[in-house]
C-alpha cells in the first residue's frame, strides 16, 4: 500500500471531509480495504471536478484541492 | 441548476422573512438593505413578493451564528463554509444561517464577504434552489466576489427559480438608473417607533385589469419623477416613461418595492435626496430607487399634517423652490423640505394660488418648469412660476397616444 506522507495526509483528510460534506461520500467503517475506500473517494473526486469542470482525473490533484479550499456555501452539491 | 428532492417551492406569493439578530461587521442598516436587495433579485423575476415581519414565525428567518448553532451542520471558523439555507418547509424550512466567524462587508473587498451577494445565494436555497454548475451563476456554490452595483441574475439562476414559480405577472426587463453620482446626503435618521405601534407592512391591494396607455378615460393614483423618469401608478400597476428606452415600460409597484402594495394616495421625488416619498391612507414611505428607508412607514401627521387629515390626494415638489405641495381635497399645504416643517398660512385654496385648478387634484407632476395637475382623464399645465394654467391635456399624453 502506498505510503502517504504526512502533508498529502492532511489533504486527504481535508479532501474526505470535503466529500463527505458536499458530495455524499460515506467512509466505509466495516472495509478491510483500504484500497475499496480509495476507489470510492476517487468516484466522488470525479463527481466534484465534473461539477466544477476541472480535468476528470479521480486524483486529488492541486487543482482540485485548491477548488476544495475556496469559500463556499455550506449546502451539499449533491445529495443522497 | 437544480432544484431539491421533490422540488420544494412555498406555495404562495407572499413570502414572509425577518431578520433574528445582526453580525457587528456592518451597520444594521446595511444588513437591511443587503438583505432586501437580495430578495429584490429573485422577485424581479418570479410573481413572489416578500414582506418583512419585526416579530413572530416567518417563513424565512435569517440569522448569523458561530459554530454549532442548533442544527446538523455546525459552521466551521474563518474560510470554507460560508453560510447555508434550508429548502422551502415548515419550521427550519427556508431558513437562511450566516457565519459569524467570517468578516461580513457591504463592498466588494477582499478583506471580507459581500453579505448581498452570499444572501442572495443562499435566498436561492430558501426558495428551492439547489446549486448550480454554469460557473459565473449566483447558485454556483462558490463564493465570487463580484461587482454588486446593477447586480444581476444568471439566466441560469432565472431559468431555476421560473422552472419553479413561473415568471412575473408583468416583468420589468429594465433597472432604474443609478443614482447621478452627485454627494450622497445622510440618510433620515428613523424616528422613534411609538413602543405600542408595531411597524406594519402595506396589505396588498385586489388586482383590476391594466387599462390601455391609450385609453381616453385613463386616470391615475400618483405620479412622481424617479432619476430623470417619470412613473405613473394606477392600482399596482406603474407604467415607466424614461429617457433611457423609447417604449413606455409595463411592471407593478410590487416588482420594484415588493413590500409595498398598490394604490397609492401620492407620490413626489426630492431629487437633491435621491429619494421617492409614498403617500397610502394615514402613513408615507421613503424609498432610494430599490431600497425602501428604515423607519418607515411613518404616519402622515409626523409631517405636520392635522389629526382629522386621514389620507392625502396628492403631492408634487419643486425642485426650485424646495416646497412640497400637499393637496388635500379643495386645499393645499406646503411644506419646506430644508426645514422639514409645513409653512404657516396652510392650508390654502387651491384655486386662489394655482390659476384654473378648481378641481381636486389626484396626481401632480413636477416636469420642465411646469406642474402638471391631473384630474379624471385631464392634465392641466401650470407655469411653476407664474402658476398660470398654460393648457389641458388628455392625462395619457405622455404615452405619445
Amino acid at each position: 500500500l502506498p505510503v502517504i506522507p504526512e502533508k498529502e495526509k492532511e489533504d486527504m483528510q481535508f479532501a474526505q471531509k470535503y466529500l463527505e460534506n458536499f458530495y455524499d461520500f460515506k467512509e466505509e467503517k466495516s472495509s478491510l480495504f483500504k484500497s475499496k475506500d480509495l476507489n470510492l473517494m476517487s468516484e466522488k473526486i470525479r463527481e466534484m471536478q465534473s461539477f466544477f469542470g476541472l480535468e476528470v482525473t479521480g486524483q486529488l490533484n492541486s487543482q482540485t484541492l485548491n477548488m476544495m479550499k475556496q469559500p463556499r456555501c455550506g449546502i451539499p452539491d449533491v445529495r443522497s | 441548476y437544480s432544484t431539491f428532492p421533490l422540488s420544494p417551492k412555498w406555495n404562495k406569493e407572499d413570502v414572509t422573512y425577518r431578520i433574528l439578530n445582526y453580525t457587528p461587521d456592518m451597520l444594521q442598516e446595511d444588513v437591511e438593505e443587503a438583505i432586501a436587495k437580495a430578495f429584490q433579485l429573485w422577485s424581479s423575476v418570479t410573481p413572489l413578493r416578500f414582506i418583512r415581519l419585526y416579530s413572530g414565525e416567518a417563513d424565512i428567518m435569517i440569522s448569523f451564528a458561530s459554530g454549532f448553532h442548533g442544527d446538523f451542520y455546525s459552521f466551521d471558523g474563518p474560510g470554507g463554509t460560508l453560510a447555508h439555507a434550508y429548502h422551502p418547509g415548515k419550521g427550519i424550512g427556508g431558513d437562511a444561517h450566516f457565519d459569524e466567524d467570517e468578516n461580513w462587508t457591504k463592498f466588494t473587498t477582499y478583506s471580507g464577504f459581500n453579505l448581498f451577494l452570499v444572501a442572495a445565494h443562499e435566498l436561492g436555497h430558501s426558495l428551492g434552489l439547489g446549486h448550480s454548475n454554469v460557473f459565473g451563476a449566483l447558485m454556483y456554490p462558490v463564493y465570487m466576489g463580484k461587482d454588486t452595483r446593477d447586480y444581476r441574475l444568471h439566466q441560469d439562476d432565472i431559468d431555476g427559480i421560473q422552472s419553479l414559480y413561473g415568471p412575473p405577472k408583468e416583468s420589468p426587463t429594465k433597472a432604474f438608473p443609478p443614482q447621478e453620482p452627485t454627494e450622497r446626503t445622510t440618510t433620515v435618521a428613523p424616528s422613534e417607533m411609538p413602543p405600542h405601534e408595531e411597524p406594519t407592512e402595506m396589505t396588498p391591494t385586489k388586482l383590476p385589469a391594466r387599462p390601455e396607455d391609450c385609453d381616453p378615460h385613463l386616470t391615475f393614483d400618483a405620479i412622481t419623477t424617479l432619476r430623470g423618469e417619470i412613473l405613473f401608478f394606477k392600482d399596482n400597476y406603474v407604467w415607466r416613461k424614461s429617457p433611457y428606452f423609447t417604449d413606455i415600460e409595463h411592471d407593478t409597484i410590487s416588482s420594484f418595492w415588493p413590500s409595498l402594495a398598490g394604490g397609492f394616495d401620492a407620490a413626489y421625488e426630492v431629487d437633491k435626496k435621491d429619494q421617492v416619498m409614498f403617500f397610502k391612507d394615514d402613513q408615507y414611505w421613503a424609498v432610494n430607487g430599490y431600497n425602501i428607508q428604515l423607519g418607515f412607514p411613518k404616519p402622515i401627521q409626523s409631517l405636520g399634517f392635522p389629526r382629522n387629515v386621514r389620507k392625502i390626494d396628492a403631492a408634487v415638489h419643486d425642485q426650485s423652490t424646495k416646497k412640497t405641495y400637499f393637496f388635500v381635497g379643495h386645499r393645499y399645504w406646503s411644506f419646506n423640505e430644508n426645514t422639514q416643517s409645513m409653512e404657516r398660512g396652510y392650508p390654502r385654496k387651491i384655486a386662489a394660488d394655482f390659476h384654473g385648478i378648481y378641481h381636486v387634484v389626484d396626481a401632480a407632476l413636477q416636469k420642465n418648469g411646469h406642474f402638471y395637475f391631473f384630474h379624471g382623464s385631464k392634465q392641466y399645465e401650470v407655469d411653476a412660476k407664474t402658476k398660470k394654467l398654460v393648457r389641458i391635456m388628455k392625462s395619457n399624453s405622455w404615452f405619445d397616444c
